[in-house]
Formats: structure tokens, C-alpha cells, sequence
């Protein structure tokens, strides 16, 4: 039946070594282990990982010519990370003892894409044989920054409201004797700074450094002789750092209650699924891979670790950072990994074998 | 030498350009920044920075000024646009300025 | 601002956390930690760091303390727990605090 | 004849590259080059050696199922730690101008066990085609953690000892009117926490993640793409290292006077033998291997340069770190390295031909 | 504890030993060097490290003296030998010495 | 004709993934983006390199036995490393709003050796498969250390002179009550410091290690397992920051003024003409290979960015290190490795076909 078999891939993914490292990774931080590895090696294998998986997206682009169908799957990835973001707003940010403004940032991170996770998906994918467009980890920018903007936006127009309402208050006691209505706060949050940010990220401008050689240069050679054989092995140290990274941060997630750990165990499921039924509607419609539409659901399920942070500090500063990083890193991510990644692909094997 | 004062702001890494320009809009000759970590009243990594890694997420930075009102004006700006939302400390210490190229 | 006491310690790095749970015995609201490296009596590297690689193996722990009394008594607890046997130094200077989250 | 053809097989080792790097790091660092390998590089070469070391030990435990055989080398290795330390308290401890405490700490290092020097010997060890059994790296706890823990323990009792000796010539003179005899000071030892703090440590947390994910999970892929073919590559650069950095303390050696050179040079080797000897008494009694002899024999010559320095500093602070860092690093496991390993080999080789 | 003065000089990495000689040879009891970055009137990096690197390319040398004499007199070798050509700043502060192995 | 088979095959090289990585760098750091090459991966690259390339000259060493055929190119790599310092100090040191200091110093630069540009030399001629001397790249210090050397004695000259005619003014006026002529200021420099300080050097000593270990090692395991494979994966990391650093660079050029950058774009391409010629006269005398040739005119077109500045901020305290590093890093390097490197391959090999 559907169940049994789609049980079946899904123990038999929950092996892979990748999630032995993640796992590894939490014992070794909850044993209080000194064993670290250092942010350098750690900065430099996010790039390795990234530039590969851009090499190797270019690559196959500039021998593919049609990039029409690219178009459809785009959109939905902006529409999924616009729609996660509101989701979390009207949803966790209603829920009592929760912040909005923190809750916002939350949702923000969950809708952003993690190249970590990206990366593992397609480990996966290519160990299972199962084949995807060249171009579908090209769709990460387009989740990732719709999202970090909505969430800014959201942000912000919930802070002027919020500052209105304050001032209405303020000034009805004083009607009588000043006439004048309160200034209409207008403070426009300008977009393209904000996206402007979020590409020159070092993640993000990793996978477009990568996507602009492969395309223009022809760098096949020191692809298959150095970036691409060096990935498994770099992903499985940067699942380690993910692992132990998540047991430290656990401490920081309980401080901000229960509601962030709840919403950050089912939102990668929910995301990934909604992702996922986008995807088979691309299936449909315009011959969109099994493959691609586990990646789309995958950078759904993610929620970013490393990119996204720094700019929602810096684009929610109200926010506190103990509440969406700690709900990213301590749950979601984990949950993306261990849990997502091998559930989407099961359910696309299910049902390619149907 | 001359008297001079020392003031010094312990914050967030991400907020160094931004603290850097008010620095040099107040007219300070310059200033040095350093590594730092440290807890606070906020005690949050604020930055995504892995918590496992070996390096500080805070950065230390120190600013040498003629002036005493200098120093407070520095300080009072990057209070007042940065410290309501980022961790973040701001002292002021006597110094004697030996040798500087610029001062 | 308000008058206050800047203690500071370099000691080796190992002692980071215990000098830390000394210092938040002492009720100081904070404290900032830079790796630093330095040559003293001692003079020796003693965790076992190579000595050929390109980083420090002391620490540098700067607390802002309202008193002089609650600076020395951390600076006295500190010698008394560890400066027999590891390599430090402890000095205090005058500071004013200009801002701070909790202090 | 026995020693002619020892001789051969000894020189024949002396030309390995894995030594070649050692005495090149000892020229660099001689003549003051500013070559530098960072630390973050070398934390985590020696972080990809041990999890090497680990990984392929636990998929060959994985793949056996006689682990009884483990106990009788296990035991011999705990022997010999402990023995090393008694030996050294009962030698070097006894010289003139020696400080007890300094030779305890000091013999507490050379009963500890180094991972680049364990990387070095098993290089070899495969580079002969000598068969050891996988579990053998896995003796490295067994002998550095009851080492450190006597040497802490052997420290502690003496430091009692000393002033209980100091009060009692001290209460000499008042005997007449304090009747009262001086309080036996309990100063017991707590051993798990040294015990912890040694299983916490960097390079033996790497080990035994390996060996972890080695019997738990199924890491052969990343094993035979990553880890194990870069393993030859990072230990020469890590051999690198260990010669510079023997050089570099050289001058620390020096000061703390010429009888830690001395044992320094013919501890490696007399632990070596000793363990060596253990080691075919199992061979007679259960089987344990020629490789797995040698494998004894160097982690009992070895003297730990990265763990064990932060454990003995925080476990006898009154030792002064120049004489047991300088020992184990500028003289003990260059010795260890370049005399022992062929030595050891060398010896096996001769004694399985006959 | 005793007065003292704390000599803090800021300049090019490429001098560290040099100007620990300096300080050896006026008979300072040890010094605390820390990488630190900043930015002054030269405002150059000048030793070829990347700019694009992650890490600083300027120290901070601190030297406590029991003298404000042998402050200025190191501050003034330092000051002759090298700051007409390489990048630093030289000051001094106040400091009282609440423990030391050697001073 | 001779100039349209040398323009296709020049056009052809532009092609090659390592000029795209140079390319990709500078426009990375163009737009601002925060990706960053940790410094310690960059040191660690840098060193890998050239102990690569030291191997695998020391090792065809150890093969070959003439090394006599060495002397010629090596006095040739001498004299041009001189003649680059003369030049520059007779050309760029005599033009308008140019200190003669700074000029010196940058001419200094550009005679030395960029390591980066000669891996990247060595690559491309290995995937032209064009033949070279193994003890080709071992022309680095015989190049390299005379320029720096040259330059700083120059300086050092020009200092005197300067002081001398200063001192000249200051006593005409005061000659009738003060016979004694001035001083003569006896300033020598001692040349061996200067060349000590060059051979302590990271990137010479690494390249010196790696002659000298594979001249008395036999390393080839070890080169063919791990720092041959990675040399080409690891150049193209090393030519985006390389190409990142060039843009960040550019802005301390233009504070200099326009004839530093005049002479950045020149220098590479004269420099590395004469050196061709010279080698020319090495292949008919000597029977140096046209890869020697080419790998002689390219270290001559290289400027140092890691190695040299260092030496040349010690002895040339008083030039501007924004002139001489701002030259050599935002356009002599890159001139170098984008129009030199294939110019100067496409040329011999033009002239190996007729
Ligand atoms: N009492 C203190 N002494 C020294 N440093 C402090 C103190 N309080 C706070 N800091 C530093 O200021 C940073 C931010 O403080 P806060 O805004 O209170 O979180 C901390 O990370 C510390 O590095
Ligand atoms: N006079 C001094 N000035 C500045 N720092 C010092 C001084 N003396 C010692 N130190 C620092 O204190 C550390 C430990 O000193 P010691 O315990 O004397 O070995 C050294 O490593 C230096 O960093
Ligand atoms: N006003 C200042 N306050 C703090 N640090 C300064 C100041 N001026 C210069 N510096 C430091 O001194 C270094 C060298 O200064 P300069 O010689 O002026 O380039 C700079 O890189 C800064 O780190």
C-alpha cells in the first residue's frame, strides 16, 4: 500500500550517514564535548558547499537551453516563502505570551532558504538516483529573499500601527484644544536595500558566484576533480557543526516558551508540504521533475541558520534574536534534515512509482 | 602629552560600519577595533554565528578624544540609534595622548 | 555618567570559565573577554597550543564594576583561586560609564 | 640473522615520507621561517585524523562480531598507562633538582597517548599491508585516561603527603600545650570529573564520534570518498607541525634542566618495549595481532601534545607546564615518531618471519 | 594596591618584535599584545595581508610601568624609531595594580 | 599568419576556468558582497601551492641528474629580477608627482614572484601539455630575492644621496667658519638580512620545503594522493580572492595617482617580453624548453602580493605601502594572470610551431 511503502523509504533514508552527523553532532555538544571546529574551516565549507552546487547548476544550464520552465517553479517559490511568512504572522505571532515582532523575524527565517540543508537534499537526491533540473537550487533566492522582504515589511507595518494606535491613544485625551489630527507616520521601508543585503550575503552570493562561472566559463575540469568529489564529505562535517550548533541553542529556546519550539517542529512539515503540492501542480502543468519538486519542498522546510539572521537583525531589530534563531537552529533545521528530507523524497518516490 | 579621553563601546559585530560612521561624523582622528566577546545583561549571539566555533562575536571598539563632550556625543548617538535594540556598553576613561600622528 | 571601576585580568585561556563564575558571584553585571597574548614572569605557553600557530593563548577579562570594593574582592578572589599556580595579572583603572543596559 | 634483517626493515622505515615532514617542520622552524599552518587548520586536520581513525575502526567493529577478544589488550593497555606514570614518579622523580610534581605531570603526558602519532603508526601499519585488528585504535582511551588519572592522583597524594610532612614539623614545637594532633586533611580525589574532562576533549571526542557513527551508522560511502583518502595528505602536514613545533619548544626544554631530555629520549622507547612485551603475551593468549602489538607499543611510546596539556594544567596546576609540554613535544614524540614506529614495525616484521 | 601606568601603543603587526625589544630593554615587567584593526590618519593596511580576509592587521600592545618615566621613555623610543615611517598612536593611562607574579 | 594562429590560441586561454575565478572574485568584491575567503584557509591554500609545486620540482629533481643546464636561465632570472628594479626606478621614478621611494619599492614589487601567478602558469602549461624543466619553478628565488634586494639597496642609496645634499645646502652657507666638509654618511646596507628575510619568507620557505623534500624524500605517494589532485581545486579558490583582493585594492591605486596605474598594466607585459628573450637566448644556448621559457617570462611579469610587501615595509619604511601594494595587487597581478600568462603561451607556442 502507499503507507507501507512510502514507511519503507522513509526508515531506509532516516540511515544516511548525513543524519548520523547530525545526530553525532547533538551528543557531542550535549556531552559538553571541547571538541569544536573552527568558524574558519566552518565559513569556508558553506562556500565550498554552495559554489558546488552553483557550479554544477551553471554547468548544466549552459547546456540546456530552456529556461522557460524555470519560470513557473520561481514563482511558486516566491509565492511559498510570501506565504510562509504570513502564515507564521497570523498564526504564531496571535498566540498568547508571543511577540509579534519576534514572531515575524521567526517566520522570516522559517520562509528564508538554508544552503545546509539545500546542500543535503541534493545529496540525497543524487544517491538515490533520482533526477532533478539543473536549475532548481537556482530557486533559492527566489524563496529566500520574497521572504526576508515580507517579513521586514510585515515588521514594519505592524510597528507603525502599533506606534499609530499608540498615538491615537495619546491624543484623544487632547482633542479638544488641537485640532490637528495625528501626522500619518509614512515610513515606506525601502525594498531594494533590503534585498540588496540579502544577495550579498555569503551564502547566496556563493551559489551566484557559482551559477555565473558555470554558465559563462567552462570549469568541468576543477568541478569533477575538486568541488564536486570534496561535497559529501564537507556536507557531513557541516551536518556535525549543524547538530552541535542545535543542542547549544537549545538552552537559548527555552528561554522564549514553548509556542516557538511547537511552531518550529511542525512549520518545516507544513511548509515542506505546501511546497510540495505547489510543485506537483508544476509537475502537471509544465513537466516539473519529481526531483525539483522535492527541492522545492525542501528549501521550504528549511529555515535559514547562517544568512538569514544577520539580515533580519539588522532589518527587525525589535526582534530578539534568542526567539527566531533559537527556533531555527535548535528545532528547525533538525527537523527539516532528519525529518523532511526524507519524507518528501519518500512521498516523490511513492509517488513516481504509482 | 595631551589629555585626552578614552572612550570605548563594547556591541554587536554587525553594527561596526554603521558605529564606525558616527565615529568619523563626530570628528574623532580615529579609532581601534578588536575582537571581543563577553555576557551582558542580554547575553544573546545575536549574529547566527555558530556557538560552537572558536571565535567572539562582539567587537570592542575605542576611540581617543580631545574632548570630553566629543566622547558623550559619540556615545549618546550610538545609544540612542543602536543601544535600545542591540546589546551594547559605552565608558569613558582619562588618558595621556604620547604620540599620534593626527590628534 | 556614572563613576565606576574597569578591573582587568590576563590570565590563561583555561581558567576562562572559572573566572567567570567568580565574576558573576560577585554580582558584576558583566563582563568582556579578548583573546591576547603577552610575555610576563612566567613566560610560558602552558595548554599545549602550538606554539607555532598564528593565534594567542591568554585571555583578557575587562569587568566595569560600580565599586572599588567589588573589583578588588573579584581581583583578590581570582589571585587567591588561581595566580599560585597559573600565569596572571590584575589591575584596575578609573572609568565612567556613559551607557549600559544594566548597571 | 635477526638483527641484520631488523636493521634492514628499521632503515628501510627511516625513509618514510611521513618522516621526511616531521624533521622538515624541525629545519623550518630552525632556521626561524615565518611559515605558519594556522591553528584553525591544524584543530582541524588533527579533527579529521582521529574521525578517520575512528570511523574506519567502527566499521570494521560493525562488521565483526568478536569484541571479547578487546578485553585482554584493553587491560594490558590500562596496565601499562598506570605502570608508565609509577615509573616515571619512581625514576625522574627521584632525580636531583627534579620537582616531584613537575616529573609526576611530566610521566603523566608519556603515559598518555598521542592522536598524530597513533595516525603516524597505523599510515605505516597499512603502507606495509600488516594486518591489525580494527578495534586497535580503539585502546587510546584505555591507556590515556587512567594515565592522566594516576598522574593526578599519584600528584595529589603527594602534595598531602608534603603537608601533612610540612604541619607536622610545623605542630613539632607546640606539642605542650595543643594536645591535639594535627587534622588528617581528606583531600580525596575525585576521579570522574578528571575522567570526564579527558572523554571531553577534543581529540578523543573525535575518536569516539568516529567510532560512534563507525558502528551505528552506515558511513562507508563518505569513509571511502572523504576521509580516508585525505588521511596521508593532512598527516603529513600535521607531521609539519609536530616538527616545528618540537623545535619551538626546544628552548623550553632547556630551561628546566637536562634530565627531562633524558628521559624524555628513552621513555618512548622503554614504555614502548614494555608494552610491546604485553602485547605478545596476548598475542600468545588470545591471538591479538602483530599490527595490533605495534599498535600497543606506539600509543605506550607516544606522549600526548594536544589533549593531554590542558587536562595535567587543570589537574596539577603546581607543575611547571615548560617541563612536561617541552618533554613530550621537543623530544618525546619526535622520538616516538622516528625511532619508535620503525622500531616497533620493524621488530614485528622480524619476529612474525621466524 | 600600587600605582601604576598603563602604556598602551596601537601600530603595524610587522613591528611586534621590535617593539617588544623596546620594552624589554627599558625594563618593563611583561606586556599583552591583542590583534586589533582600526583606522587613523594613514589609514592603510600595509602588510599585504588580504583585505579581504576575515582578521585584523594592526596590534595593541599594553605595558603596565610602575613609572609614569618609563612610560614616556618607551612610548618616546617607539615613537622615534618607528612612527615616522609606520602607522601607530601611542598613550597612557592611569592604573593601579591589584596583583602581579613580578612588578 | 603568425598573429592570427597566436590570436587564437590567446583567445582560447582567456577561456580557462582560473582567469574566471579571477574574474568572478573582482566582481564579487565589485558589488560589495560580504563573501569572504577565512584568512586561515587563505594562508593554508597559499602554502599548499607551493609546497606542491617545490614537490613536484624536487622530486624530477631527484630523477634527472643535470642540473648544470640550471645555470643559465637562473642568472637570466637574476639579471632580469635587477634589471626590473632599474627600470622602474629610471622610468616610474623620474615622472611627475612620483616619490622616488615609492617607486622604487613598487618596482621592487614587480620584480619579485607572485606564487599564485606561477601556480597558475604551471597549471595552464600542464593542461596545454607543454613540457617544462621540473626545476623550472625552483627560478622563483633566484628572481625574487635580487629584486627585493636591489630595490631596497636602491633606496637605501637614494636616501643617502638625498641626506648628502640636504646636509651639502645646509653647510654652504655656514662654509667659511667651518672648514670641515660634511660628513660622509656611511650608510651601508647588509645585503644578507634583506635575503634572510626574504628565505624566512611563508611562501619561499614552503616552495623551499617542498624542493628539498622531494630532492631527499621520496614523497610521490603522498604528492599523487593529495597535493597533486587538490593543486588545481585549490589555485581556483586562491585566484578569487586573488581577484576579490584586486578590486578591494583598487581604491588605495587611486589615491596614488594614474602613473602607478599606467605602469601596473605596462610593467607585467615588458617585464615579462625581456625575460622571454632572455630565455630565447637560453633555448638556443642551452636547450632550455619553451615551457621554461614561458614559465621564466611569467615570474618576471608576476608581482608579489604576499611575500614581498613585508619585506619591502621593513626596508623601505618611508614608501607608501597604498603605491607599491595598490599597483601590484588591483592590476600587476591581474595583467599578469589575464593577459600575460596566455600572451606569453600562445607566443611560444606560435613559435614551437614554425
Ligand atoms: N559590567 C560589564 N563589564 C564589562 N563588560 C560588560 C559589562 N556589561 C556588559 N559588558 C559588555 O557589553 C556587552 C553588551 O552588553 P549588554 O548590552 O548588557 O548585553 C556584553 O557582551 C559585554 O561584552
Ligand atoms: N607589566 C605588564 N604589562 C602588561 N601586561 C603584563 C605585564 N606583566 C604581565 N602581563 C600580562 O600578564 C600575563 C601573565 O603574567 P605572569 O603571570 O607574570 O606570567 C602575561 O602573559 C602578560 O600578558
Ligand atoms: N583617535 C584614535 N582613537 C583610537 N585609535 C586610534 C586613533 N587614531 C589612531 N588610532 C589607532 O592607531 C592606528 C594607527 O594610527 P595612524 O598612525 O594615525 O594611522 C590606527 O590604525 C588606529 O587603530
Amino acid at each position: 500500500t502507499f503507507l507501507s511503502e512510502f514507511g519503507a523509504l522513509f526508515l531506509d533514508k532516516l540511515q544516511s550517514p548525513t543524519l548520523g552527523f547530525l545526530i553525532g553532532g547533538m551528543v557531542v555538544a550535549a556531552v559538553n564535548s571541547r571538541l569544536q571546529i573552527p568558524e574558519a574551516v566552518y565559513k569556508f565549507i558553506v562556500f565550498m558547499l554552495l559554489i558546488k552546487v552553483g557550479l554544477s547548476g551553471g554547468i548544466a544550464i549552459r547546456n540546456t537551453e530552456n529556461l522557460v520552465e524555470m519560470l513557473l517553479p520561481a514563482l511558486f517559490a516566491t509565492l511559498t516563502g510570501i506565504a510562509i511568512v504570513f502564515i507564521g504572522r497570523y498564526s504564531l505571532g496571535l498566540l498568547p505570551k508571543v511577540k509579534m515582532m519576534d514572531a515575524i523575524a521567526t517566520a522570516g527565517l522559517f520562509g528564508a532558504v538554508s544552503g545546509s540543508t539545500l546542500a543535503a537534499a541534493l545529496t540525497l537526491l543524487d544517491s538515490e538516483e533520482m533526477f532533478y533540473e539543473p536549475w532548481a537550487a537556482a530557486l533559492y533566492p527566489f524563496m529566500d529573499i520574497p521572504a526576508l522582504v515580507t517579513a521586514i515589511v510585515l515588521a514594519s507595518i505592524y510597528a507603525t500601527k502599533q506606534r499609530q494606535a499608540a498615538e491615537a491613544r495619546l491624543n484623544q485625551g487632547e482633542y479638544f484644544d488641537d485640532q490637528q489630527p495625528p501626522q500619518p507616520q509614512n515610513t515606506r521601508i525601502k525594498i531594494w536595500p533590503i534585498i540588496q543585503d540579502s544577495l550579498q550575503g555569503s551564502a547566496l552570493s556563493a551559489l551566484l558566484l557559482g551559477l555565473g562561472l558555470g554558465i559563462l566559463t567552462d570549469p568541468t575540469s576543477v568541478y569533477d576533480n575538486f568541488f564536486n568529489p570534496a561535497f559529501r564529505g564537507l556536507l557531513s562535517i557541516l551536518m556535525l557543526v549543524m547538530g552541535m550548533e542545535a543542542a547549544a541553542r537549545l538552552g537559548e529556546l527555552r528561554k522564549v516558551g514553548q509556542w516557538y519550539a511547537i511552531y518550529a517542529f511542525i512549520a518545516p512539515l507544513l511548509h515542506g508540504f505546501i511546497a510540495f503540492g505547489f510543485g506537483m501542480i508544476a509537475h502537471q502543468i509544465t513537466g516539473f521533475s519529481y526531483g525539483g519538486v522535492v527541492i522545492l519542498a525542501v528549501i521550504a522546510a528549511s529555515s535559514s541558520d547562517i544568512s538569514g539572521p544577520p539580515t533580519l537583525r539588522a532589518g527587525i531589530p525589535k526582534a530578539n534574536p534568542s526567539a527566531y534563531i533559537g527556533s531555527s537552529t535548535a528545532v528547525g533545521t533538525p527537523v527539516a534534515l532528519a525529518l523532511g528530507i526524507p519524507l518528501y523524497i519518500g512521498l516523490a518516490q511513492t509517488l513516481m512509482d504509482m | 602629552g595631551r589629555q585626552a579621553y578614552m572612550l570605548v563601546i563594547v556591541t554587536e559585530k554587525l553594527l561596526l560600519k554603521q558605529v564606525a560612521k558616527v565615529i568619523d561624523a563626530a570628528g574623532a582622528t580615529g579609532y581601534t577595533v578588536a575582537a571581543a566577546g563577553g555576557k551582558g545583561s542580554r547575553n544573546v549571539r545575536s549574529s547566527g554565528q555558530p556557538s560552537v566555533g572558536d571565535s567572539f562575536s562582539n567587537i570592542k571598539i575605542e576611540v581617543l578624544t580631545p574632548t570630553k563632550e566629543m566622547a558623550t556625543m559619540i556615545a549618546n548617538k550610538v545609544a540612542a540609534e543602536f543601544f535600545e535594540d542591540y546589546s551594547g556598553i559605552a565608558y569613558v576613561c582619562n588618558a595621556e595622548v604620547l604620540f599620534a600622528h593626527k590628534f
